[in-house]
């Protein structure tokens, strides 16, 4: 038996749509601890990594470990159905489930939705990524970070990213011309304006802004957004859900022939 | 140009 109620089931619609762009279908496996799934996009460049804390929810069982095959695009058309004030159930009672339920309720428990969604078998492709001590991690607001990236590919579809002690520079070169946004450690107490450096190693990478684009439909998740970066590592978008869990992003480099 | 690295580079398979 597996149930899962999350009280603001808004937070998994958000996740389903910052992912829906990047994934087609993914495993998520449930577990006594919680929820996880981990999926790569088809050119194997980019890597989504979801955990939701089993506390996080409003009630959590799962007898025992099931992964559930889901369609991406299935489940967005079934969580159209539920308003953003739902609570959002998942729920089977079998071992090797072929269908997974769904339970839509309003605040005021008068309008009550049942879907079941057909499941699928597929392969896990997961990768081995090890827990990493990145020298340079970047939090900053997700909006801003969201705004330098789309306004940066209008230039060029990649960006370097520098580090230093002071400050991060995102640097673009394109056919029109070249530009540069230089970002400084700041304390402010305005989240939009806070930005908070910890570089223990400067770090000079370049990725395709086209992922960091995607990876930035997660803004709705959390305000704030952190970047980490170590020399000839992929890079690591981190959007924290609220005592719930954490939606992370892997983009690997691209590096001179 | 740089190239497009992929991940399974950098990660091992499972």
């Amino acid at each position: 038996m597996f149930e899962a109620k999350l009280q603001q089931g808004v937070i998994f619609k958000k996740i389903v749509d910052a992912i829906k762009d990047l994934v087609k279908s993914v495993n998520i496996d449930a577990s006594t601890s919680g929820l996880s799934m981990q999926a790569m996009d088809s050119a194997h460049v980019a890597l989504v990594s979801l955990k939701l804390n089993e506390n996080g929810f409003k009630d959590y069982r799962c007898d025992r470990p099931i992964t559930l095959g889901l369609s991406i695009e299935n489940l967005s058309k079934i969580l159209k159905c539920a308003g953003n004030d739902d609570t959002i159930t998942l729920q089977t009672d079998e071992e090797e489930p072929s269908s997974l339920k769904f339970f839509f309720e309003n605040q005021q428990a008068s309008k009550i939705s049942e879907f079941s969604l057909n499941l699928m078998s597929l392969d896990s492709e997961s990768l081995g990524i090890p827990d990493t001590d990145y020298s340079s991690v970047i939090q900053m607001s997700s909006a801003e970070f969201s705004r330098i990236c789309k306004e940066l590919s209008s230039i060029s579809e990649t960006v370097e990213i520098e580090t230093s002690k002071e400050s991060v520079k995102f640097s673009v070169q394109g056919d029109i011309g070249a530009g540069s946004i230089t970002v400084k450690n700041n304390q402010s107490d305005k989240d939009v304006d806070r930005v908070d450096l910890q570089i223990d190693q400067p770090v000079k990478l370049t990725f395709a802004l086209r992922y960091l684009n995607m990876f930035n439909k997660a803004v709705s998740l959390s305000s704030t957004v952190s970047l980490n970066m170590s020399e000839e590592n992929p890079l690591m978008v981190e959007y924290k859900i609220d005592d719930l869990g954490s939606l992370r992003f892997y983009l690997a480099p691209k590096i001179s022939d | 140009q740089k190239g497009q690295q992929l991940l399974n580079e950098y990660y091992n398979q499972g």
